[in-house]
C-alpha cells in the first residue's frame, strides 16, 4: 500500500491522528491517548485495479476472470479501499462510571489498494 | 502547496476558511464513528472522577492484557511473544464495575452494581466474578495462622425484600487479600431481563471469630472498594476464531 505523500494522486493511505485531549475526550477514554483515524484516498487507474497484493476481494476476483476471458469491464470504475484493517482496544468509562475495555475490530486502516 | 499570486490574503480567507470546515466535519464524522462503534449514542457525561485508588487496583485485575499505547491489539503467541493481531474477527468487551451502597441501606451487608448491558445489544457473559478484599486482624501471636470462613453472596431483586443465595464458598485467609466470587449466571440473567442494578449482600460465617471483616464500600478505604469484573462478547458471535 502507498502511503500518502502530497505528491502522488493514486490510492494511497492518508494517516489522520486525534488526539483525545486536544478533543476534550480524555476524561472518559483511559487508554489509548489518540486515534489513527487514517482513510483512503486517491485515484484508481485501470492497471491498478486488481494488483495482486493491493486488493484481494471477491469483487477484484470477478473483474480479473471477466479480464482473462478478454472482456474489459471498461464502464467498471475502481475504488480506493482499505484492504487492511486491525483491531483497536479500548478502555474507557461508560454513563454508569463502569470501565469497559473493548477490542474493537476493524477500526485501524492499515493499508489502502485499488478493487 | 506553495501559496501563489492568487492565494495572497487579498483574496479573503476563502479557501483557508474552508479547509478549517472541512477538517471539522471530518473531525465530527470520526468522532460519531467512534461512538458508533462503542454503541453509544452520546459521549459519557463524567461529573465526578473515580477514586484514583478503586481505579487502579481494579485495573490491575483486568484479565485480557493491556492497552497499547496506539491502541491496537497485542495477543501473546505461542512463543508468549507479543503479536499485532489483524483478525480479531470479534467484539469482545469486559466491563469492570465499582459497587455503590444506598445510603439509606438498613443493612451494612448490601452493595449494588450498575452493569450496562452497552447500547442494548445483545451481551453474551462468558464469564463474571465479584471481587471482595477480606482484611484479617491478627492479634498477638496469631500472625500466619489459617482462618477459615463461609462467605455468602446473596442476590435480592430490585423492589423486593426477599433474597437468595447465588454463591457459596468457603474462604481460607492467612493474610489480607483478594477473593472472587463467580456469578456469571447471575449477570447473564440480569442482561438478558434487560435490567442493569443488581442488588447483593455478603454475608460471613465465622468472620467475627476470627476477626475478618470483608470490606464493602467505604469511603475511606477506596483502594479495597469491592467490584465487579465481567467479560463478554455479541451473543450472536459464539465462536472466537484467530488467524495467526
Amino acid at each position: 500500500g502507498l502511503e500518502c505523500d502530497g505528491r502522488t494522486s493514486l490510492c494511497c493511505r492518508q494517516q489522520f491522528y486525534i488526539d483525545f485531549g486536544l478533543i476534550g475526550w480524555n476524561d472518559w477514554i483511559i487508554a489509548p491517548k489518540g486515534y489513527y483515524g487514517n482513510y483512503c484516498e486517491g485515484s484508481c487507474p485501470a492497471y491498478m485495479a486488481g494488483v495482486p497484493g493491493s486488493a484481494s476481494s471477491f469483487h477484484t476476483a470477478v473483474v480479473n476472470q471477466y479480464r482473462m476471458r478478454g472482456l474489459s469491464p471498461g464502464s467498471m470504475n475502481s475504488c480506493c479501499i482499505p484492504t487492511k484493517l486491525s483491531t483497536m482496544s479500548m478502555l474507557y468509562f461508560d454513563d454508569e462510571y463502569n470501565i469497559v475495555k473493548r477490542d474493537v475490530p476493524n477500526m485501524i486502516v492499515e493499508e489502502c489498494g485499488c478493487a | 502547496q506553495a501559496p501563489t499570486q492568487d492565494t495572497c490574503t487579498s483574496c479573503g480567507l476563502g479557501q483557508p476558511e474552508e479547509s478549517v470546515r472541512m477538517d471539522v466535519e471530518f473531525l465530527e464524522a470520526v468522532k460519531r464513528h467512534i461512538l458508533n462503534r462503542l454503541h453509544m449514542r452520546d459521549r459519557p457525561n463524567i461529573t465526578h472522577p473515580i477514586p484514583k485508588a478503586a481505579m487502579v487496583t481494579a485495573l490491575r485485575k483486568l484479565h485480557a492484557g493491556k492497552v497499547r499505547e496506539d491502541g491496537r491489539v497485542e495477543i501473546p503467541n505461542l512463543d508468549g511473544q507479543a503479536t499485532s493481531d489483524h483478525e480479531v474477527l470479534e467484539q469482545t468487551s469486559e466491563i469492570i464495575s465499582f459497587a455503590e451502597s444506598d445510603e439509606l441501606a438498613s443493612s451494612k451487608t448490601s452493595l449494588y452494581f450498575l452493569v450496562s448491558n452497552e447500547g442494548n445489544q445483545n451481551l453474551f457473559v462468558s464469564q463474571a466474578n465479584l471481587w471482595l478484599y477480606f482484611k484479617v486482624f491478627p492479634s498477638n501471636g496469631e500472625k500466619g495462622v489459617r482462618r477459615k470462613v463461609t462467605v455468602k453472596v446473596y442476590l435480592q431483586e430490585a423492589g423486593a425484600s426477599s433474597t437468595w443465595s447465588a454463591v457459596e464458598k468457603r474462604v481460607e485467609l492467612k493474610r489480607s487479600g483478594w477473593h472472587t466470587f463467580p456469578l456469571t449466571q447471575a449477570i447473564q440473567a440480569l442482561l438478558e431481563k434487560g435490567e442493569r442494578r443488581q442488588n447483593l449482600e455478603v454475608r460471613c460465617e465465622g468472620c467475627q471469630d476470627v476477626v475478618v471483616t470483608p470490606v464493602l464500600v467505604n469511603p475511606d478505604d477506596e483502594a479495597h472498594r469491592p467490584f465487579l469484573v465481567v467479560q463478554a462478547r455479541a451473543a450472536n458471535s459464539k465462536h472466537r476464531i484467530r488467524k495467526r
